[in-house]
Formats: C-alpha cells, structure tokens, sequence
C-alpha cells in the first residue's frame, strides 16, 4: 500500500508491554515526516508500522536533574506523572545500555498502563537484538539492506531512466527531461509485533 | 515531476531476509 508505505501521523495506543525498534533520528536515511519529530538527536520507537514516536526514558542512576513529566494512559481520562525522566537522546543512550544505533527493545510504557496516543515513558527498557530468542542485530541488519537497496537502485538504472523518461512526457508533457536530476533517498524502519518480523523499507524520489 | 519507488524488506527475528517487495515506479507532477 503505497499511502502506508512511509506512515504519516500515525500513533495508535500502546499497551502496557511493547517491543519495538529504536531508532536515531541522527540517521541520515531517517525520514523526517510527521508531527513527532523531535530534536535531531533524540532516539524513536517504532513498531507496527505507525509513525516514529519520542518518548521518556528513567535518567541514570547518577544523573542529578529532577525531570518529572505527565503523560496520558490508556484511559484518557487519566494521567500520570513519572519523576527523574527525559527525553531519550544519542546523548543519554548509553546510560540505559545502548548504543545510539538501531537497537531491538522490549518496553514497559507508562508502567504498565498503556498510552493513548503518541509519546509517552518508557519506565522499563530492555534490549533484545542479539539474544537468545532475538538472535538478529538490528544496526547490523540494517547497515546490510542499506547496501542491498544501492545495489538494486544500480541494477535498475535502466528502469529508472526509462521511468524518467515516461514522466516526462505523461506528467510534464516533454519530450525529454532537463537533464538535472534530484535523488532524495529514505529509509524506514519498524517491528511488527504480532508476525516479530523486522520490516526496512526505503523509499527513493527522483525530480528533474 | 519525477518519480517514486522502492523496496520492503522482511526480516525473522533470526535475522533471516524473509521477504523483498518492491513499490513500482509511480510519475508525480
């Protein structure tokens, strides 16, 4: 489905236990869609295929700030208030074990109470790429089909500039292109939760 | 105008590729 190849503004309730994908906004290939985009280095979760979302993370043990936060549960009628959070960035990553890379997570959010909506606090992170019962290595899956995709663009150049040429003269009604050509690459990446699969996608636009 | 396309890929939690599905080539003005 093309409209949901790349999700636009969609965060649909979390339960109380999750596991998605964190990824860095810090990433080039990251698109930049969707009204919760955040700073340029904070860290997302994504899972079955809705928008990236922000979220809280507890601060380390010897941080000194005082962060509290609140968020809505699943029963939108209530809110909760988490104390020592923060924004889970590249910078604050390692406190809870990670690297400011891909990563495959099990989240508890808002202790145990779900979320309505877009962001919320993850009050219990657990990494699990590379486990036992999650052997793959997410940023390293990830780093493989970024070459796969370059490597599919290369042997398709052929339809690409013939798909070129075709928009020329169905959309703009030329007979040929002008010759400059713009490539803008993305990429996407998300966990399906109900089928565990990881799910990379990329997409490419290319405008004369 | 120019074009749009891709590709989807599908990944077991072994860290197989399971699945690659191609977006076609679609014209935008």
């Amino acid at each position: 489905d093309r409209k949901k190849f790349f999700p636009q503004d969609r965060t649909g309730p979390l339960p109380g236990k999750v596991v998605g994908v964190l990824a860095p906004n810090s990433h080039p290939l990251i698109r930049k869609v969707g009204r919760f985009l955040h700073d340029e280095d904070a860290i997302y979760l994504s899972l079955n295929g809705d928008s990236y979302r922000w979220f809280y993370a507890p601060l380390a043990a010897n941080d000194p700030r005082t962060n509290s936060v609140t968020v809505p549960v699943v029963d939108r009628r209530a809110r909760m208030q988490f104390e020592r959070v923060l924004l889970l960035r590249d910078s604050s990553i390692q406190s809870i074990g990670m690297t400011a890379d891909f990563h495959l997570v099990e989240i508890e959010v808002n202790g145990g109470h779900g979320s309505p909506e877009g962001t919320f606090v993850a009050s219990k992170i657990r990494k699990l790429d590379g486990s036992k019962e999650y052997p793959l290595k997410v940023a390293e899956v990830v780093r493989g089909l970024q070459s796969r995709y370059s490597d599919y663009l290369t042997n398709n150049s052929r339809e690409i500039d013939v798909g070129m040429s075709k928009a020329a003269a169905k959309v703009a009604g030329r007979k040929k292109e002008l010759g400059l050509r713009h490539r803008e690459d993305s990429m996407y990446v998300t966990w399906m939760m109900d089928s565990e699969r990881l799910e990379v996608r990329f997409l490419t636009r290319i405008t004369d | 105008f120019g074009i749009e396309f891709g590709m989807a890929y599908v990944v077991s939690k072994e860290g197989k590729l399971e699945r690659s599905i191609a977006l076609p080539i679609e014209p935008f003005a």
